[in-house]
């Protein structure tokens, strides 16, 4: 069962877009996945349909309440089951800064419905407090999308630290399976140092099993294209909006990269 | 003395790219000008040269030592002098959680020597906790950037909410004095569609006398341009690094509009 946990604390840089339409392809394969929004922001929440203001129950009730992940369990339009966020969800790095074992309270609630998924996506918000490291403690693989800017690959170094750390402490299983570089300025000189730096920094880390050990760039990048700013409005995935868009070619190619092209799990 | 707080709680929608280059175009007109950096990641220290890996002191220590802001000030080859941030920042929301006074910390703090400065600006996190609370407490105007895309609006509505308990309740002198479009997807739809629902919400609120009272969308847009995004690894602004630029030419515009086209304040 494939845990994937999409990260970058830099913000906008495409991790929900990343996520949604991951989510969805592997759908229309036939998998059997699970989405959960650790953003309090609700973003990708929203996407696909829910009302993060309808006082409905959220990841925020099984963090701070213990509420069973089954009550919470929303099924969408698109076949994709998800854990959605609210605001409140804001509050809960600081409710739960003294909770023993408060970095694995995501890992314990899922452990019930492990056995019901193919795959698990865990979007996360642009940053590296609690909420996110309970999602790197219940993944197994990261997913970096990466915009090639200047600071992305300062970003990059803190956030492989982190990794490292969670790795060594926490959950042994964690790896960095890639970045995917995400509205790229192609031609330009910059995006082609960064991405230059990006490799450079890969290499020099493949020999050394650690966290970055077999971190690769995936060679399908997600170019800039409309359609996917346009289709969380329509609250469905590229697929469905714009099945022939450059964004639903990336996206699909994106998932045949990670999960190769066979059906189910 | 202006005071302005760049905020949106969504992630990469160009604050830090604001804050630096309004704060460059006012130092060319020769005002005094303080910048802030109220986010962990310290892209705007980074930008103007400041190595938030280096453990000299930050505003985390003004936050949680009370030390005097006069020892961490800093002066940039540009001429703006800067209150740099560094990672420890992410540990003060947790740390100043009960403290009193903690919306004031940085209000405060700024008192001994706000007479040196013309204006002061002050970019936040992608975030809505207690430090972008504590630049709320400091600062007089809210300037907003914004990517017209879709959860645009929504996430505006939420901070609109924000910045009315906050004027309501810790600090009567804060008003959002506007709206800054970027990187538009000029002559798209969705652009179209969000930039109108803006207009919409701005008009309804103008006879409020609510902290939406006068806010407007500033008549200039920052449109995309690779220089903007080349700049910070230069650790200049765009006029010194791409005077001609339209990024250069836009910041230009926008300070114009903002503090009008006299000189020193
Ligand atoms: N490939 C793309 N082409 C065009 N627009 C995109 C693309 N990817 C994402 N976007 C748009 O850019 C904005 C930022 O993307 P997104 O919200 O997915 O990033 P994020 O990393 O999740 O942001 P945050 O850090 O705020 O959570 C959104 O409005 C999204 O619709
Ligand atoms: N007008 C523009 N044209 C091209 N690139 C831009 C423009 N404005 C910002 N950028 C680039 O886009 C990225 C995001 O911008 P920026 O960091 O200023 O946003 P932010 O809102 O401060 O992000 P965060 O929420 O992570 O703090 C940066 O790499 C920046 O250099
Ligand atoms: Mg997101
Ligand atoms: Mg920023």
């Amino acid at each position: 069962m494939r845990r994937l946990v999409i990260v970058n604390q830099k913000g906008g840089v495409g991790k929900t877009t990343t996520t949604a339409n991951l989510a969805a392809a592997l759908v229309r394969r036939g998998w059997r996945v699970l989405l959960i929004d650790m953003d309090p922001q609700a973003h990708l929440s929203i996407h696909f349909g829910f009302d993060p203001e309808s006082n409905e129950p959220t990841i925020y009730d099984v963090l701070t309440q213990g509420t069973s992940v089954t009550e919470i369990l929303r099924d969408t339009e698109e076949g994709l089951r998800l854990l959605p966020a609210c605001v409140d969800l804001a509050a809960a790095e600081v409710e739960l800064a003294g909770v023993d074992d408060r970095h694995y309270l995501l890992r314990n609630a899922l452990s019930p419905v492990e056995n019901e998924f193919d795959a698990i996506l865990v979007d996360c918000a642009p940053s590296l407090g609690l909420l996110t490291l309970n999602a790197l403690c219940a993944g197994f693989e990261v997913i970096i999308p990466l915009q090639p800017h200047f600071l992305a690959l300062q970003g990059l170094m803190k956030l492989g630290q982190t990794v490292a750390l969670v790795r060594a402490r926490l959950n042994p299983m964690l790896r960095i399976a890639g970045v995917v570089v995400v509205m790229q300025d192609s031609g330009t000189l910059l995006s082609a140092e960064v991405i230059s730096g990006l490799e450079q920094i890969l290499a020099a880390h493949r020999r050394s099993g650690d966290a970055w050990g077999d971190a690769r760039i995936f060679s399908t990048r997600i170019r800039r294209n409309i359609k996917l700013a346009e289709c969380p409005s329509h609250q469905t995935s590229i697929f469905t909006y714009a099945p022939k868009s450059n964004g639903a070619l990336d996206y699909a190619a994106l998932a045949d990269e990670l999960f190769g092209t066979a059906a189910a799990a």
